[in-house]
C-alpha cells in the first residue's frame, strides 16, 4: 500500500486480547519469532503507544491494511485461524500488504476464470492499480504467503484462477511461510538491513568458509571438500545436486592418533538476546566412537583470549547418513562457537564431516524426530508412522502419529502416553502447547518455509464417554507396544487430518537425502491463560495488578510501585479515569468550547440588555424630572 | 498398529480451510475475503 503514513515503526505494540484461545496466543508468539528471524519487524507488548495492534478472537481471521493510526487497530484471530502462516498472512496486512493476485500486473501471470467465482464475490478479485499499490520491483510471486489458493470463492469444483505457468497452478496459496518474495518486498518496504534474530548460515560453499578459522592448538586442520572415500560421498547443502560444487568441512580421524583434535572456529558474533540455537548436520564416517566437542569462546576485557566452555559432547554418532543436530547455547557477550572434532578408539575409516551450519537468536526445538527412508514409507499403502517415546520439560511422555492412509492428505496427531513421571504430574494435563514442525531441509534457515501446526491441550476438554480427553494415559488411554515389546497407554491423539499434501511434503527440501526431520516442541503455556501477552510481569506487578481491573481494553502497569491503568486512545478518542471507565473524543472538546462559547456570549447579552435597560430607566427618571410644575430646591451636581 | 478411527481429534475436521473459506462459512463479507476497510473505529456514527 502506497504511502509512508501507512507503515508501522520497526517495533509494533501489540496486544493479546483475552478473548483469544490459549493456542492462538502460543502460535501468535510463534509467528513474531518467524517475523523476527526473516525481518526486522519486531513486536513488544503496548506500553501506551499511540497506536498499536490489537489481537482478538472475533468472527473469522481478517486485518486492516497498513497502519491506520486509530490508536487500537485490531486483527482478529478467531476459531481455525490459529495457525501460524494465517498469522503471518494477517499480520502482513497490517504492515501494508494486499493479496498477490490484486497486483496491477497480476493478469499477465494468472488468469481469473470469472464464470467460476461464487455469484456477487466478484470483487474479492478487483485489482489495485500502480498508484495505490507499489510492487516494489519484485517479480509476481506464485509462492507468497499473501496469494488466494486455486480454488478462492469458487462455486463449483473448478479453480478459479489458473496460473499461466502450470508448475504453479497448486503452489498459489502455500500457507506454510514467508516466501523468499515476501521477506524481500518487507525487508524493502520497511528498509530493513538485517534481521533481528539471525545470526548466521554457512554451507560452506564459499572458499572463506564463512569467516571460520582453523585452531593451531590441535592436531589437524579441517578440511573443505566436496566428497570422501569413507563417506560422505556429497555435501548435505545440494545432496551432489551440482557438479563441480557442494562442499563441506571434514575432520580425518583416520591421519590422527586416539585423542587427536581438529578445533574450526566461527567468526565473532555480538548477542542480543542471550540465548541462541546452534544447528547442522553431522557425518560419521570415522570408527563410530568419534566425537564432536561444541564448546563457546566468550571474551571479555579481562580476557582476550577468551573463556573457553564445552556446551555439549556429541557422542555415538550414527555412520553412514547425515544426522541433523541442534545444540542450545545462551552467550551474552562476544563469542566463537567452537567445533573440536576428536578421534576416538577403534580402527577409523573416515571421520566427522560437518556442514549446513544455522546459528540464531532463536529457541531450539526440544527433540527431532528423524524418519529414515521417507519415500519408500510413503509408498507403502496405508502406511502410518509414530514417533519414539518423547518427554516434556515438565516431564510429560508423549508420542506423535503421523497417518499417510488418507493420501494426499498428511496427517499428524500428538498423543500423551504413559511415562515414568506420571505419578508427579498433574492431570488432566493443562495448558502444553504442542508444536509439530515438518523441517524445511533448505542449508539457510531464512529461506526455509517448514509447516508447523500447534496444538494445546486443554483439561477441560472431554471425550464422548465424559472422560477428560487429556487425562492420564494409564487412565483413559489404550494398551500399545513399542517395537522392543515394552508395554504402555496412549492417550487419544489431538491433531489435524490436513496437515500438508502429498504435493507439498514432496516439493522443496521436505524430503532431502530420503530423510525427513519433524521438531517437535511441547511447551507450558499456562502464563498465557491471564492477562499475560504483556510483558512477562515480576511477582510484584501482578501483585499490585491483581486487585485492579482496567475497562475498555486498558492495561495495568506500575508506576512508583502504585498499580495504575493505562487506557487505550486513538487520534481523536481516548478512554481516561482511574479504570479507563471515561470515553472522550476530540468532538466532546468541540461542544464544550462551542458551549462555553455560547454560554459567554448570552451571559453578556443578558448584562448588555440589563445594562441598557438601567440606563435608559435612569434616563427617563431623569426626563421626568424636568417636567414643570415641580419646585426643586437644593440640587446638587455630581 | 493401525490407530482405530475415534482414537484421534481431528481439529480441520478432514477438510484443509483456507482463510477465505473460514470467513465465507462464518458470512462474513470482507474486502478481498479477510480485509477490514472501514478507517474509523470507535467513532460515533
Amino acid at each position: 500500500l502506497i504511502g509512508e503514513e501507512y507503515r508501522w515503526p520497526h517495533t509494533i505494540p501489540y496486544v493479546l486480547e483475552d478473548s483469544l484461545e490459549i493456542n492462538a496466543k502460543g502460535v501468535i508468539l510463534n509467528a513474531f519469532e518467524r517475523y523476527r528471524l526473516k525481518t526486522c519487524i519486531d513486536f513488544k507488548p503496548w506500553a501506551g503507544e499511540a497506536n498499536y495492534i490489537s489481537v482478538f478472537k472475533e468472527s473469522g481471521c481478517w486485518s486492516y491494511v497498513g497502519n491506520r493510526h486509530i490508536g487500537r487497530q485490531e486483527l482478529s484471530i478467531g476459531a481455525n485461524c490459529d495457525r501460524i502462516a494465517t498469522v503471518q498472512h494477517e499480520f502482513l496486512h497490517a504492515l501494508g500488504f494486499w493479496h498477490e493476485q490484486s497486483r496491477f500486473d497480476r493478469d499477465d501471470y494468472v488468469r481469473i476464470v470469472w464464470d467460476r467465482i461464487l455469484s456477487g464475490r466478484e470483487h474479492n478479485f478487483n485489482i489495485h492499480d500502480d498508484t495505490e499499490s507499489d510492487s516494489l520491483n519484485v517479480p509476481y510471486d506464485y509462492m507468497s504467503v499473501m496469494h488466494y489458493s486455486k480454488n478462492a470463492f469458487q462455486n463449483g469444483t473448478e479453480p478459479t484462477i489458473v496460473t499461466r505457468v502450470s508448475d504453479f497452478e497448486d503452489v498459489i496459496g502455500q500457507r506454510l511461510d514467508l516466501s523468499d518474495t515476501d521477506v524481500l518486498k518487507l525487508n524493502r518496504l520497511y528498509n530493513c538491513t538485517s534481521s533481528l534474530s539471525f545470526m548466521d548460515s554457512c554451507n560452506f560453499e564459499l572458499e572463506n568458509v564463512c569467516g571460520m578459522i582453523q585452531s593451531s592448538r590441535d592436531s589437524v586442520d579441517w578440511q573443505r571438500v566436496s566428497q570422501i572415500p569413507g563417506g560422505p560421498e556429497n555435501d548435505h547443502s545440494n545432496m551432489g545436486q551440482c557438479q563441480g560444487s557442494g562442499f563441506f568441512m571434514h575432520f580425518d580421524s583416520q591421519s590422527v592418533n586416539v585423542g587427536g583434535t581438529a578445533v574450526l572456529e566461527s567468526r565473532i558474533f555480538y548477542p542480543k538476546r542471550g540465548f541462541q540455537c546452534l544447528e547442522f548436520y553431522l557425518y560419521d564416517s570415522g570408527s563410530g566412537t568419534d566425537q564432536l566437542n561444541i564448546y563457546v569462546r566468550e571474551y571479555s576485557v579481562n580476557d582476550l583470549d577468551g573463556k573457553l566452555t564445552l556446551v555439549k559432547e556429541i557422542k555415538e554418532i550414527p555412520t553412514g547418513s547425515w544426522q541433523l543436530y541442534y545444540v542450545t547455547l545462551q552467550v551474552t557477550s562476544k563469542s566463537r562457537v567452537v567445533f573440536e572434532g576428536l578421534r576416538g578408539a577403534g580402527a577409523s575409516s573416515g571421520g566427522l564431516s560437518i556442514d549446513d551450519i544455522n546459528l540464531s537468536e532463536t529457541q531450539c526445538p526440544h527433540h527431532i524426530w528423524h524418519i529414515r527412508n521417507f519415500t519408500q514409507i510413503f509408498d507403502t499403502p496405508n502406511a502410518s508412522l509414530y514417533s519414539p517415546p518423547f518427554y516434556s520439560p515438565k516431564g510429560y511422555a508423549f508420542q506423535i502419529y503421523l497417518n499417510l492412509q488418507s493420501l494426499p492428505n498428511v496427517g499428524i496427531y500428538f498423543h500423551l502416553i504413559s511415562g515414568a513421571n506420571d505419578d508427579q504430574l498433574q492431570w488432566p494435563c493443562p495448558w502444553q502447547q504442542a508444536t509439530m514442525t515438518l523441517l524445511d531441509q533448505n542449508p539457510d534457515i531464512r529461506q526455509r518455509m517448514s509447516n508447523q501446526r500447534s496444538i494445546t491441550t486443554d483439561p477441560f476438554m472431554t471425550t464422548d464417554n465424559g472422560n477428560y480427553f487429556w487425562d492420564n494415559p494409564s487412565k483413559v488411554g489404550k494398551l500399545a507396544f513399542f517395537p522392543n515389546g515394552t508395554q504402555f497407554s496412549r492417550g487419544g491423539g489431538y491433531g489435524t487430518s490436513v496437515f500438508i499434501t502429498e504435493k507439498r511434503i514432496k516439493s522443496r527440501d521436505f524430503i532431502k537425502g530420503n530423510d525427513v526431520y519433524i521438531l517437535l516442541t511441547v511447551e507450558d503455556i499456562s502464563h498465557l491463560n491471564s492477562t499475560s501477552s504483556q510483558p512477562a510481569p515480576t511477582s510484584s506487578v501482578r501483585d499490585l495488578c491483581s486487585s485492579v481491573t482496567c475497562e475498555n481494553g486498558g492495561i495495568c502497569t506500575v508506576q512508583d510501585d502504585k498499580a495504575e491503568c493505562r487506557c487505550p486512545s486513538g487520534e481523536d478518542w481516548w478512554y481516561m479515569g482511574e479504570r479507563c471507565e471515561k470515553r472522550g473524543s476530540t468532538q466532546d472538546t468541540i461542544v464544550i468550547a462551542v458551549s462555553s462559547t455560547v454560554a459567554v456570549f448570552v451571559l453578556m447579552l443578558i448584562v448588555t440588555l440589563v445594562s441598557v435597560y438601567c440606563v435608559r430607566r435612569k434616563y427617563r427618571k431623569g426626563t421626568s424630572s424636568k417636567t414643570p410644575n415641580v419646585a426643586i430646591e437644593n440640587q446638587y451636581a455630581f | 498398529l493401525p490407530t482405530p478411527e475415534n482414537f484421534v481429534k481431528d481439529i480441520d475436521a478432514g477438510i484443509d480451510q483456507d482463510i477465505f473459506d473460514i470467513n465465507e462459512d462464518l458470512g462474513l463479507e470482507l474486502f478481498q475475503g479477510d480485509i477490514r476497510l472501514d478507517r474509523v473505529q470507535g467513532r460515533n456514527s
